[in-house]
């Protein structure tokens, strides 16, 4: 009783030093698993490439430079830097395409968002990066269709429709914060992004696919702000 | 605050670090090594209750005797946080993807009496 009387704040009943550290260990993974919002941890990753993960970093840097030099000091809609002091939990996540199904004239990327983080955040915005490859010849027309899981059936519904002019090599990016925002509502927060061009035209991806060149989304979120309650 | 030492009974920081790969955690946790799961401990006595940490002064000293003399409802003073910050953290999701993410008041800085 003496012993437990000594640490009264921590929750942890003073016992043996090696029981202790084991409860201490276990609620140290407990609390990281909750503030995550994760079930359990998860199954062992399969990480990027080296390549992509390179590439992707260096665009995200180069994207967030032409952010702060365009608007010092202010974030991507005008706010001022947000803070975790503030309590609203900030989440980054950068996403690398999946292969989908492709014919002689479209292919199918698919980015996957895990329950957790869709469940409980809103988008603050959502970036595309896809790397073309020089057209054969002149101005190659791409069609960039958004496709999202329909909720009513098994089929896709078309979220949004971009029709671009690939002139040369090189990277491009698309907003699709929209999108995005409400494929977080869904069961299972998936987006399809179909690459269409003309028949007689070759695939608008590297045929090499080298991996610094994979297609990738950067998406910052937000935790929804949790309704006040007002004590008088 | 106060940092715990061996034998400290009154209210102080005890610093406690978890080790990612001790936990088996390292493979999809990018970043930080670990986590540095501090906790407040001790005893809070009248005479150093409602003071964050233990200020040594001359005016604390003479409000503390009067506590003490004063024999208030000995209401339960309790060893808590007063200062804390966030975890940053950098880990592999359940769909490989990348996610880096501020949990606010995570990692316990200072102690002190309620």
């Amino acid at each position: 009783a003496a012993e437990a009387a000594w640490c009264p704040a921590c929750g942890v009943a003073a016992s043996a030093p090696g029981t202790q550290r084991d409860a201490l260990l276990a609620l140290a993974k407990q609390s990281i698993l909750a503030k995550l919002r994760l079930p359990a941890r998860p199954k062992v990753p399969q990480p990027p490439s080296r390549g992509a993960l390179l590439t992707a970093l260096r665009m995200m840097r180069a994207q967030r430079w032409d952010t702060a030099a365009a608007f010092p000091g202010m974030l991507r809609d005008g706010r001022g830097p947000l803070r975790p002091e503030m309590g609203l939990q900030e989440y980054e996540i950068l996403s690398f395409a999946e292969s989908g199904s492709s014919t002689s004239h479209s292919v199918r990327l698919h980015f996957r968002f895990s329950q957790e983080v869709a469940g409980t955040t809103e988008i603050l915005q959502a970036t595309l990066y896809l790397f073309w490859a020089a057209p054969s010849r002149g101005a190659q027309p791409i069609t960039v269709r958004l496709l999202q899981p329909d909720p009513a059936g098994p089929n896709m519904t078309v979220a949004s429709e971009t029709q671009l002019e690939v002139q040369r090599s090189g990277w491009t990016t698309l907003d699709i914060g929209a999108a995005v925002q409400s494929l977080f509502g869904q069961e299972t927060p998936r987006l399809t992004v179909e690459l269409e061009v003309p028949e007689d035209w070759e695939s608008p991806l590297p045929s090499n696919h080298s991996d610094s060149h994979w297609p990738f989304v950067v998406a910052q979120a937000q935790a929804r702000t949790p309704h006040r309650v007002h004590r008088r | 605050g106060v940092d715990c030492g061996a034998d400290s009974r009154m209210c102080c920081r005890q610093e406690f670090f978890v080790d990612f790969k001790e936990i088996g955690w390292e493979d999809w946790i990018i970043h930080p090594e670990g986590y540095h799961m501090n906790y407040c401990a001790g005893l809070c006595p009248l005479h150093v209750a409602s003071i964050p940490g233990l200020a040594a002064s001359f005016h604390t000293a003479v409000l503390n005797r009067i506590k003490a003399a004063s024999a208030a409802a000995a209401v339960g003073s309790c060893c808590v946080p007063t200062q804390r910050r966030p975890l940053s953290l950098l880990y592999y999701d359940r769909d490989s993807n990348i996610v880096k993410t501020d949990i606010p008041d995570m990692i316990v800085d200072s102690c002190g009496c309620t």
